[in-house]
């Protein structure tokens, strides 16, 4: 039996419908489902196979978007020989970079690396003062300036201050910044070009809509991002954030900001997004 | 002779119908792109385009607008009835205002915004502080108000919020707006939700802001819903619309609390706040 055209474009609407109500982007889910409406095009399905084999394509397709080549964060770090390894964390306001960096130091002194903070949110009110709360909880050395002081500069003490100390690990914390804002976004590419950072770690909220692409976009191009942590998938997110990013910017999606402790934090996993997305 | 020109005649407007029905089809399509990708509802985009479509197709074009013109002239009003019907707000002279939202929405910062808005109008304004949980919290707010030299009650070390509002309301004296900023919480932290219920009967706001964030996608009405089912929202406040984002999670937000945007946030500092404009957010929305 061939494919039966109007029966195919129902449960194309269906899926389609299923891909913007987890937060896929508009263009990213329309994209999949007319790659998938290729796919699907001359193959023979019978009528009462033809969900399934749409629902097991529609699989596929975002497991190549979400496969992407990605070595652990520890991993890393140990590969790099000269320390200190300097991450900078960026996104727009309000996603969780500052409670991310905590989770991620908490993490990676569990697994026996040694951690320094960057206050490099020089703007915010009580942004340093937030971070600093942080530092003392975890037993964290942080560099501050005074507020108003130069982000790059804060971040260049720090890396200085880890290399002279044997430190393993420079986590720096940046003020959030709409994608819109050029200004800011030259302020972040001045704190990459002094910092030269070894990882560029994007900070998503997973409830994130549409932006998700300009975001990645604006944010991708002004520094070359290497890894992303979407937070607050505690939320009920479906995730589709992460769909809309990888498949926008082709960056791997490292870890998921699960609550508001220090644990959690997990791995990523395209298994746990695909059920959220696919039911 | 006349059987022919007459059947010619019916043949031309059955034509004119079918273009015009394809052509409202293809303008609906083009109105579901753009509602959709900016984040309106699933759902509502569906029903809204459903009842466009029938009223482009069933009411006649008003004289001089085209078919298409028309059917995004009811568009407009769906969206404007939809938004409440665009009454302008009639800033309270006294109020007690709770803000409430999502983590990271704009919520302190809000506070501020509000503070220096009412003060600018001669209205006399206190602040409590009861986000016991975010670290900073009240070094944060106390340093946006400071340039407006306005007292911010609250307890840096306490744990307990409610205590921070009972003592707090002791203390704020003849304030005509007593701000009131929470911690960050979503439907699912039930503790946090039984917390917000029980600052609501001891704060006993008159306004209840809910801030949205406007970058937040589909979960935005389902979010609000729960706001609105455990304290009942008077208010909604959209937030970094200074961002590509268009705020179509507002409209989830008004259809399922039955409350209006009344501010909108439109950048970090303190005078980045103004009052809702439906005209100008709906055709923002539409792109
Ligand atoms: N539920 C939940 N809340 C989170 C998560 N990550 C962060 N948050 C909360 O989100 C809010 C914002 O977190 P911040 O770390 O201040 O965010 P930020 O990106 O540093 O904010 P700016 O510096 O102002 O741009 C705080 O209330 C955090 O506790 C998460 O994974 N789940
Ligand atoms: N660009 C822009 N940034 C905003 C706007 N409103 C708030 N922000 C920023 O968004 C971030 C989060 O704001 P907060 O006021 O801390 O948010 P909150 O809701 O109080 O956060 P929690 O208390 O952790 O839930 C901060 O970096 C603010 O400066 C806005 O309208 N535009
Ligand atoms: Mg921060
Ligand atoms: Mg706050």
């Amino acid at each position: 039996v061939v494919l039966d055209e109007r029966k195919l474009e129902e449960l194309l609407s269906e899926f389609e419908i299923a891909l913007l109500e987890s937060d896929i982007a508009f263009d990213v889910a329309e994209k999949i489902i007319s790659d998938l409406k290729q796919n699907l095009y001359g193959k023979k399905f019978k009528r009462s196979e033809l969900e399934a084999a749409i629902k097991a394509s529609l699989e596929q397709s975002l497991r190549e978007i979400l496969d992407l080549p990605s070595v652990s964060l520890e991993e890393m770090i140990r590969r790099k020989k000269e320390k200190p390894f300097v991450i900078l964390f960026v996104g727009i306001n309000g996603t969780g970079k500052t409670t991310t960096i905590a989770k991620v130091a908490k993490r990676l002194m569990g697994r026996g690396f040694t951690c320094v903070f960057a206050a490099s949110d020089t703007y915010r009110a009580g942004a340093i003062e937030q971070l600093e709360r942080h530092a003392e909880k975890l037993g964290v050395k942080l560099i501050k300036h005074a507020r108003g002081a130069d982000p790059a500069a804060v971040a260049y003490d720090a890396i200085e201050h880890a290399r002279a100390k044997g430190k393993d690990v420079v986590l720096i914390d940046t003020a959030g910044r709409m994608e819109t804002n050029v200004n800011l976004l030259e302020e972040m590419k001045k704190i990459a070009r002094v910092a030269k950072p070894d990882l560029v770690i994007f900070v998503g909220d997973a409830l994130t809509g549409n932006a998700a692409v300009e975001q990645a976009e604006r944010f991708n191009s002004a520094v070359s991002i290497d890894g992303i942590i979407l937070t607050k998938a505690d939320a009920d997110a479906k995730g589709g954030a992460a769909i809309s990013i990888a498949h926008t910017i082709r960056k791997p999606v490292l870890f998921l900001g699960t609550g508001q402790s220090y644990d959690d934090l997990v791995e990523f996993s395209a298994d746990w997004l695909i059920r959220e997305i696919l039911g | 002779k006349l059987g022919e020109s007459l059947s010619g005649v019916i043949r031309k407007i059955t034509l004119a119908g079918m273009v015009d029905e394809k052509l409202v089809r293809e303008v609906v399509r083009d109105i579901q792109r753009a509602l959709l990708s900016a984040d309106v509802n699933v759902k509502l985009v569906m029903e809204l385009s459903k009842k466009v479509e029938s009223r482009a197709l069933k009411e006649k074009p008003p004289a001089g607008l085209s078919r298409k013109e028309h059917t995004i002239r009811v568009l407009y009003e769906e969206l404007v009835n939809l938004l409440g019907g665009g009454e302008a707000y009639a800033l309270p002279q006294k109020a007690r205002i709770m803000l409430v939202g999502l983590q990271g929405s704009g919520k302190t910062t809000t506070v501020a915004k509000l503070a220096k808005y009412f003060q600018k109008r001669g209205l006399r304004v206190s602040i409590i502080a009861a986000d016991t949980y975010r670290p900073a919290a009240y070094e944060q707010l106390s340093q946006l108000v400071e340039p407006l030299h306005i007292k911010v009650f609250g307890s840096p070390e306490s744990k307990d919020a409610v205590e921070v509002v009972r003592e707090a309301l002791t203390q704020v004296g003849k304030s005509d707006i007593i701000l009131l900023d929470t911690a960050g919480r979503h439907k699912s932290e039930e503790e946090l939700f039984r917390e917000m219920v029980a600052l609501a009967e001891v704060f006993k706001p008159d306004e209840k802001f809910l801030v949205i964030d406007s970058n937040l996608g589909q979960q935005a009405g389902t979010q609000a819903k729960a706001f609105n089912e455990h304290i009942g929202i008077t208010g909604v406040v959209l937030t970094k619309l200074d961002g590509s984002a268009r705020g179509g999670g507002a409209l989830s937000a008004v259809a399922a609390t039955g409350a209006p945007i009344r501010f909108v946030g439109t950048g970090e500092g303190i005078d980045a706040l103004e009052p809702f404009d439906a005209e100008r957010f709906i055709s923002r929305l539409l792109g």
